[in-house]
């Protein structure tokens, strides 16, 4: 899931 | 996580450190903008309303909070303990023009069209404009303390680090995303001219003064 994937960035 | 993420983080925290050991030791935020500090406030806040709904890992969520608490703390020295030294007059920049083309860009932009993902676009979007009043004091002043060039220093070195992370994950996860991307790049070019006087000047052991 992409939005999961970049949400994890800061 | 990748070496240029993690060190990106480092640079990111201790650009806000820097900031709030300047502020605190000389009790002036002389030189500083506080409208960038409010915008980094806004962007944190908006980026990182999914603490509240999503949990990726003890590291996220505690910088995540580190980085609402600096950028509330440094807020607040600005605008409240040490507002008598704050340089109001050469402090600006008009916010309207970056909130209202970052805000009608996050509504026409994204990922989806939800409150979450409008506002997380917003915050990106706005990040990456947010350096813009500081750099604009710092051109209207003509100067700036050195301690001030490290923390700008440190804030860029993170966008450019960030920039390598992209490309890191482009390569091993064939994953990229085209807004914090193309933000990341824009950011990071409002910093080159910066980069160029910090490195020409600064390390030299000069004071940034513009001609």
């Amino acid at each position: 899931n992409i939005i999961l994937k970049k949400k994890d960035e800061l | 996580m990748n070496i240029f993420r993690i060190l990106g983080d480092v640079s990111h925290l201790l650009a806000m450190i820097i900031l709030l050991v300047k502020i605190w030791r000389s009790k002036s935020c002389a030189g500083i903008s506080g409208k960038s500090q409010v915008l980094f406030a806004i962007v944190f806040t908006s980026r990182y309303l999914d603490l509240f709904t999503n949990f990726f890992s003890i590291y996220n969520t505690v910088m995540k909070f580190v980085f609402l608490m600096c950028a509330y703390i440094t807020v607040y020295l600005i605008y409240g303990k040490f507002r008598k030294t704050f340089d109001n007059e050469n402090d600006s920049f008009r916010l309207e023009f970056l909130l209202i083309p970052v805000t009608g860009l996050s509504f026409l932009e994204n990922q989806s069209f939800t409150p979450l993902e409008i506002l997380w676009t917003f915050s990106i979007y706005l990040e990456s404009v947010a350096i813009l009043p500081q750099l604009f004091m710092i051109s209207k002043t003509g100067e700036a303390e050195t301690i001030t060039t490290h923390y700008l220093f440190f804030l860029g070195l993170y966008h450019a680090l960030y920039l390598a992370n992209w490309i890191w994950r482009y390569q091993t996860e064939n994953y990229y995303d085209q807004i914090a991307v193309v933000s990341g790049v824009v950011q990071t070019i409002f910093y080159c001219d910066f980069f160029y006087l910090y490195v020409t000047k600064v390390l030299k052991g000069k004071k940034l003064s513009l001609p």
